[in-house]
């Protein structure tokens, strides 16, 4: 030890595991272990623990760059569209999103433009009369850009505050559905004008296709960020370090749970913490 | 993918009559990535490079391939083994009611399942009856008797809007008696997605399995899952001891290494792929496909 100079290739190697375990992926560890390397030989870290402290600090600086902020109107109803896969918690956020807005004095109306799945309208309803909010509905199978834009009017006549636009989940690799959740924007912002906010919504236990679907939602309609749910569980939702990296999109809000309460505001800290726990 | 990454490598080795340690490490190199971008959990890979690697080196020159693209084969070899040597079929034993029960995480595809099952055992002749044990997320009950109307077969609930205090555990036991008067022969138990952390709700997915004593009980994961495969599926194993897999959402692009992951760590086999949302994409699982689609 008296002769080691810098850290050993043990360290790194376990610190990289570390990251490859909460699902940050090979090519974003590989980077951001090379980043700390740099960092370690330039400041003479030999020490383990400091080597930690020190990429902490990475992930923090790197990951506080970001806007969370959720995009809000000066006139007529903010407008959100909640898009992403199947299952991953779109329709139950909508739900915590319409409650925290309601109990702050908002008037909040839900579209439920989800028109394919089973009692997703049903789903949907339940948690709008939870919340206080109307929701917005046609019978199952109609076109849900019209939902949409049906709930555009009904938010700006009744001057409502906010718009959530509930979408049904849809695999990225099926370009019919992303081409109709393409037309579900295109046919909302011909009354809303433009989105304030297009949330994608991601699964933390989510591997590296969460990357892909990223990339595709984007695409089709131009994701401004993430909701990361399911984060009470065991998995550490690293994907989204890759998916603010190559594209730019940050997590906004974080899923805790299944009860109206359980979302809260990205917090950097507490996820770089986690990812290491 | 595997074939881009090794390209570059089994090229370089072209020729040479028998593979060198270090050469079969730099083709494990590859086939290390590539699991791992295919969301095969690290550990399982640490394993599973370990296993080919020692019959790697003591294998045999082939005839037929060059060292390198014979390695990729014990590979492809290892995988097929992991996964299953063939498809595994639904045991219902002559038990009357045979019981289902599904369970899993939070969305993974659990009462879509549960449909499909329904029509795939009609399809049989089989005489199924579904059971809503889901009493908490809102519309879960709807949702399944949606989906038993459109297959025409009957779904057992509690009354709308009746006890909000039901409990899904005398729900699913109430089924089995349901069961009996009605003549179905199997029943399917739908269970509330929940989380391996939360003591509480695991506990519960036990009490449902005592009570009504399932001949199969199968864990539906999403292939897009990623490390955390191994955590779940252990945890899902502890409590409901599972005797086979439901690997969901294949119809994506996901490589699904949980499959690998899941298969390897509880040993039990992947019995149905699900491959879309409609009730008719459910099939058998193909260990063999499943093992190029996560090499890539
Ligand atoms: N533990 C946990 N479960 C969640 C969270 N968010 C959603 N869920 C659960 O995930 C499951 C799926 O939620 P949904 O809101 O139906 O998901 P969805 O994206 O609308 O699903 P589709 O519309 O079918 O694509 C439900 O059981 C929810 O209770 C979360 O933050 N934590
Ligand atoms: N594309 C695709 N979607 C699927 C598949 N299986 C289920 N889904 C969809 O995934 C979403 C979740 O399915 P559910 O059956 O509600 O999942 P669940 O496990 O019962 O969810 P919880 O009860 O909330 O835990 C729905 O939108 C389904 O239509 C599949 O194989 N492929
Ligand atoms: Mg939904
Ligand atoms: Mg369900």
């Amino acid at each position: 030890a008296l002769f080691r100079r810098g850290l050993d290739e043990a360290a790194f190697e376990e610190l990289e595991e570390r990251l490859i375990s909460a699902d940050v992926g090979v090519e974003a560890t590989m980077e951001i272990i090379e980043g700390l390397r740099e960092r370690v030989r330039a400041e003479g870290v030999t020490d383990p623990e400091q080597a930690l402290a020190l990429l902490k600090e990475i992930l923090r600086l790197e990951l506080g760059v970001a806007d969370r902020t959720l995009a809000r109107r000066e006139e007529g109803p903010t407008t959100w569209l909640i898009t992403g896969v199947n299952g991953t918690g779109k329709t139950t956020s909508i739900g915590k999103l319409a409650a925290r807005h309601a109990r702050d004095g908002e008037t909040v109306v839900l579209a439920a433009a989800d028109t394919f799945r089973a009692a997703a309208i049903e789903q949907l309803s339940s948690w709008g009369e939870r919340a206080g909010a109307r929701v917005v509905k046609q019978a199952e199978g109609a076109d849900p850009a019209a939902v949409a834009y049906d709930g555009w009017q009904a938010a700006s006549a009744a001057d409502a505050d906010l718009l959530l636009v509930d979408t049904a989940g849809r695999l990225q690799s099926k370009r019919a559905l992303m081409e109709e959740l393409s037309k579900v924007k295109r046919v909302l912002e011909k009354g809303a004008g433009h989105t304030d906010e297009v949330l994608l919504v991601l699964d933390a236990t989510t591997g590296q296709n969460g990357i892909s679907q990223a990339q595709a939602f984007q695409e089709a309609v131009d994701v401004s960020g993430v909701i990361l749910t399911k984060l009470d569980g065991t998995a550490r939702g690293g994907i989204v370090i890759a998916i603010q990296r190559q594209l730019g999109i940050p997590v906004k809000l974080v899923g805790l749970g299944e009860t109206v309460d359980d979302l809260a505001d990205f917090d950097v800290d507490a996820f770089v913490e986690a990812l290491f726990a | 993918a595997l074939s881009d990454r090794l390209e570059a490598v089994l090229d370089r080795l072209k020729g040479r009559g028998t593979l060198s340690e270090s050469d079969v490490d730099e083709v494990l190199r590859e086939i290390r990535l590539a699991l791992l971008e295919a969301d095969v959990n690290f550990k399982v890979v640490k394993t599973f490079v370990a296993r080919v690697r020692e019959r790697a080196i003591g294998a045999e020159v082939s005839e037929a391939l060059n060292p390198g693209q014979q390695v990729v084969k014990i590979v492809n070899e290892e995988l097929t083994g992991v996964l299953g040597d063939q498809s595994a079929p639904l045991e219902l034993g002559s038990a009357s009611p045979a019981v289902i029960m599904l369970a899993g995480l939070q969305g993974s595809g659990k009462t879509t399942a549960a449909g499909k099952l329904a029509a795939h055992l009609k399809k049989k002749g089989r005489t199924p009856l579904l059971v809503a044990a889901d009493l908490q997320r809102p519309a879960a009950v709807d949702q399944l008797k949606v989906l038993g109307a459109r297959v025409d077969v009957p779904v057992h609930a509690p009354e709308p809007g009746g006890d909000p205090d039901a409990d899904p555990v005398a729900v699913a036991a109430g089924a089995l008696k349901e069961a009996t008067r009605v003549g179905a022969g199997v029943v399917i138990v739908d269970t509330a997605g929940r989380t391996n952390v939360d003591d509480a709700m695991m506990e519960q997915a036990t009490a449902i399995k005592r009570a009504v004593d399932p001949v199969e009980t199968l864990f539906v994961i999403d292939a897009m899952i990623g490390q955390e495969a191994v955590t779940v599926a252990k945890a899902f194993q502890e409590a409901v001891d599972f005797t086979g897999v439901i690997l969901s959402k294949l119809d994506g692009d996901a490589r699904g290494g949980a499959a690998l992951s899941v298969a390897e760590v509880t040993g039990r086999p992947i019995k149905f792929a699900s491959t879309g949302e409609r009730l008719d994409e459910f099939e058998a699982f193909h260990p063999d496909r499943m093992a190029s689609r996560i090499l890539g």
